[in-house]
């Protein structure tokens, strides 16, 4: 389990204090679905970092299996993160010099089980589940918005990660890509137990998700579900 | 008047030939309102670039009031884009060192007619339209995503364009600020003539133009328009 709690974030920026999370609790579980919606500007990236341990709380615990990461070692730390969590960022991060698909590659290179040939084929699997076999030799800036979007989503998948935090992983496509995309995650949750932790300002992604909350004035609030008909 | 003439562009990567527009027709005249929708990797942005005189199309031409823009030279094609064209980019391309509000003040740097102290209020002037005025000393890396997208289309706004050519720009907002957005859009092309060229994935968001295309294999076909109720 992946845990927040009472977390809290404050920046300082000249004489302004902005603090976009106060007191924030998430209990994250095996194929446990969540999604978190909120206002531009409101929190939910700089929730979903700490959350996936790139980031660290100025206050509150974030648990990994109960142990508080913070009493962690950097390299423990490290392979955990690379080894459990897939992250899909808002802005992608993808390295502009090298091709598509070695950006996928690139969070096996720290897997030294793999060989490199397998290392290869992982990837390309990764980017035909995206769509984008096809473009595999490609560097970021010879591809759409969207695509490098979804770049950045297979090579979140690469490593077999148990829980994958997406920060608006459809903001670039087409409704029927996100759809593709959002059925895929599905699926991935039912067979392999992976958990998933959406941030999306789509409602009707938001919606699939099993428990749903918002984040308002630095806290979580749960989503009442809808009732499906 | 602003229009694309049969234009075709194509791109070569290794052995592969991909080619997203194969025929683009499309004229843009004032307070015109035009969407354009289609699957990622369609060629949307590589149309809106073209359009914008940021890129040229390899066959077809680019008219300006009826010139053809390949005839005009590089000074004066660069003084019509400041002067008419206010450009929203997919991936908002803000310069990390600045502020916002330096951002946002760039395009008027080549503006010899206004005093500093001017393009500093009408940059203060946009940000506020786009609800930032408290984020103006911010850097883009101490921005949300959608407060970057913001600060993208404050920055395309400040020097008064008479067309408006948005690539995606509510990717990375809550549904309200989209909303909110798009109104003040809305009120730009009634008050002041602006024409503007929406590029989404948001299909409210196109249906609310007075025209829509869809990109498919490369060329624009008109998509009917639902009856208002
Ligand atoms: N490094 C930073 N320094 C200062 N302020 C920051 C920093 N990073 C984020 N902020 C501020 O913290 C707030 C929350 O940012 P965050 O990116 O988490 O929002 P968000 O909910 O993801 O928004 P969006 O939906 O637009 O992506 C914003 O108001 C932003 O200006
Ligand atoms: N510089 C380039 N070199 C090679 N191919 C390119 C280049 N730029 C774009 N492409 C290809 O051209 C096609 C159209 O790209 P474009 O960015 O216009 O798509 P788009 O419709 O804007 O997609 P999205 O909705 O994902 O933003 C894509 O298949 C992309 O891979
Ligand atoms: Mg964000
Ligand atoms: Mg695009």
């Amino acid at each position: 389990a992946l845990e927040l709690c009472q977390v809290a974030k404050r920046f300082r920026v000249g004489d302004q204090l902005i603090e976009p999370l106060r007191g924030v609790d998430l209990a994250i579980h095996d194929r446990d679905y969540v999604s978190i919606i909120g206002p531009s500007g409101s929190g939910k990236s700089t929730l979903l970092h700490i959350l996936g341990c790139l980031d660290q709380p100025d206050s509150g615990q974030v648990l990994i299996g109960g142990n508080d990461v913070s009493r962690i070692d950097d390299a423990a730390l490290s392979a955990f993160r690379s080894r459990t969590l897939g992250f899909v960022f808002q802005k992608f991060h993808l390295l502009d010099r090298m091709s598509a698909r070695r950006n996928v590659e690139l969070p096996l290179d720290y897997n030294p089980g793999l060989e490199r040939a397998a290392r290869r084929d992982r990837a390309m699997a990764c980017l035909a589940q995206v769509g984008l076999a096809d473009r595999a030799e490609h560097r970021p800036l010879q591809l759409s918005g969207g695509q490098q979007q979804r770049v950045a989503i297979a090579r979140a998948l690469v490593n077999e990660p148990r829980i994958l935090l997406l920060d608006e992983p459809t903001g670039n496509l087409d409704p029927a890509t996100g759809a593709e995309l959002m059925e895929f995650i599905d699926q991935l949750r039912r067979e392999a137990g992976v958990a998933v932790v959406l941030v999306t300002h789509d409602m009707e992604m938001a919606r699939r998700a099993e428990r749903g909350y918002r984040l308002v004035d630095g806290r979580l609030e749960p989503v009442a579900r809808t009732v499906r008909t």
